[in-house]
């Protein structure tokens, strides 16, 4: 299983439609300071069910959906979806593509789809349990976080063995 | 239950005591249960002596020290559990040139297993990435994704890979 | 006593606006009292909104903009109450290279009143140095300073300095 | 008043006698992870009278004597020596200049001295009163925590300005 495309629109700084395929080898994400790096990586846990806005820098979930500059308008929506490509074998599903989507508008509403098909958060918590996929597992790593692991108290750094047995 | 999570903590320590003496190029690591008697409830303390350097605790250790010290665990979390995808965001900033190479070789090793979508702002990581995913905001607030691809000498993970450039 | 606080208050208020349009080439920004009825216990709230972009919570702002944040609040209390030198550990850590460039320049204009000590890894911060300060561990645990000086067109605080190199 | 020459012996990975004397300009403190650079920041602010080890990244004041090496002994006293000159106008004092010295035994038993005199922590912090000298001010900033004034409550990010008026 490996992560085919990213696509967002109306998230955070993405205003316009942008897509982010797979590539072999590391992929780096360059760019000046406020240029929307980290949003990405923001984008990424929030499609996977990122629950607190906080964590994400917001104070709610609407605070993801662009809200406009000098120049462009604010938008009425967020949206991100996600693209797994060969699951077969770590979802056990005849899908051998697997498109997470999730949307918030400005009510607050939100919206969670796999293929197209809207479901609850649950699912997509069930879809990914045991693959190494989620928000839980320390494989997104924020920006000047990584030093957490070690100021943590010990009986918190627990967690992170528990989420890994 | 006690019996994984204790096999868990002995996997993710073997691997803990290589992955140290890789990215510091020698010196000791371990952890430790702080209370053995109780394996369900125990926290876990981590003892980490750098190469020509007496033991002390984890909190004398230096900003890059501490980085590498957080990278050795966090890479033997992903040897047991791997993920399909990590995103590390600026996880380079504390780190100096020879550091940076330690790290970026064992993202390398671990390119087999997982893809690795690195944000960075260093020259070094950058020049180890097999595409650049530049992101711009010329219209003042509004990002845009530029990619610029190296090279195609790796497949994707779980494919057969040629030996990396 | 309330009068003085307020004072402060103002003046550095006044040096942040200023201070925050110089690094970030543009944007407002301010400080604001949570509770303006009560001077002498209200707690004191940061609004930025860098160039372009809308007014957003702080929270929301990039690693490298909110290092610039900041420094412009750290620079606006220096101006009120200058100390003879200053010390500052990695503060670039999180800046790209045009932000550097005006951190820089700021901290060069500061030299008039005070020292500047930086610890950096950072060539753009050392290349504005007057004097390198060289830690080495040639014997491994053991530190040791070496200096190498670039070039003696400054004089000391409060003596009349010429144009700095 | 400017800091003329900072002087440490047994200080944390300074086991050699080691001074770092002044220089007109921005002085850049540079070197490897871990070669001791933040160790000479914690010497300022120790010399000045820290009380906190723990805001030295030490659990008790002994932590700061060197502990040894593969190649070295531990030593039995830590000191660190801050020189300021052209004090008369800043201290009000018949000194030209000031040494503060500030030692600690394995014993835990620690001293102070003003130019070579005994004296206890309450006469240098009474000597360097509204000069801008100390561990209060915002002029030493420590190694990632220039986001703190950022993230702190309103009401901590006061103490700053109060330290200010
Ligand atoms: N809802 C939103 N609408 C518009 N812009 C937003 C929104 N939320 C965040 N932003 C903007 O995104 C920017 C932050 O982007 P991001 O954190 O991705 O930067 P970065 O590229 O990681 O920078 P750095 O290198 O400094 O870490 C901020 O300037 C913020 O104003
Ligand atoms: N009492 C002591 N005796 C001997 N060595 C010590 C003592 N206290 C701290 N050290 C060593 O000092 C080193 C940390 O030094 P310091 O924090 O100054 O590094 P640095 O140059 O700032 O590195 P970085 O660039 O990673 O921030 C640690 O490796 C630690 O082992
Ligand atoms: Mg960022
Ligand atoms: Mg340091």
């Amino acid at each position: 299983m490996y992560l085919k495309r990213l696509e967002m629109v109306g998230f955070k700084s993405f205003a316009e439609r942008t897509k982010l395929e797979y590539e072999p080898g590391i992929m780096a994400i360059v760019g000046p300071n406020g240029c929307g790096k980290s949003n990405i990586s923001d984008a990424i846990r929030w499609v996977l069910g990122e629950q607190s806005a906080k964590s994400l820098r917001g104070a709610g979930m609407t605070d993801f959906i662009f809200n406009g500059t000098d120049t462009h308008k604010p938008m009425g929506m967020a949206e991100v979806s996600l693209t797994l490509a060969e699951c077969e074998a770590s979802l056990g599903m005849e899908y051998h593509e697997v498109t997470v989507t999730r949307r918030v508008y400005r009510s607050g509403e939100g919206e969670y789809l796999i293929n197209k098909t809207p479901c609850r958060l649950k699912d997509i918590q069930r879809l990914f349990m045991d693959t190494g996929v989620g928000t839980n597992s320390y494989s997104l790593m924020e920006q000047g976080r990584i030093d957490r692991i070690l100021s943590s108290h010990p009986e918190d750094r627990r967690e992170v063995f528990e989420e890994a047995s | 239950t006690t019996q994984m999570f204790q096999e868990t903590f002995v996997k993710v320590n073997e691997n803990f005591k290589d992955m140290f003496g890789k990215l510091f190029g020698g010196g000791t690591a371990r952890l430790v249960m702080v209370d053995e008697g109780d394996v369900l409830e125990s926290g876990i303390e981590i003892i980490a002596r750098p190469p020509g350097k007496k033991l002390q605790s984890v909190s004398l250790l230096s900003g890059g020290e501490r980085t590498m010290t957080a990278v050795a665990l966090l890479f033997s979390l992903y040897m047991v559990k791997p993920s399909p995808f990590c995103v590390l965001d600026e996880l380079d900033a504390a780190l100096d040139d020879s550091n940076i190479g330690r790290f970026v070789t064992v993202v390398k090793e671990f390119l087999a297993n997982s893809q690795f979508i690195v944000i960075t702002h260093n020259r070094q990581t950058i020049g180890a990435a097999n595409v650049l995913y530049g992101v711009t905001m010329e219209k003042r607030g509004v990002s845009k994704i530029i990619s610029v691809k190296f090279n195609r000498h790796q497949a994707p993970p779980g494919k057969a890979a040629p030996a990396a450039a």
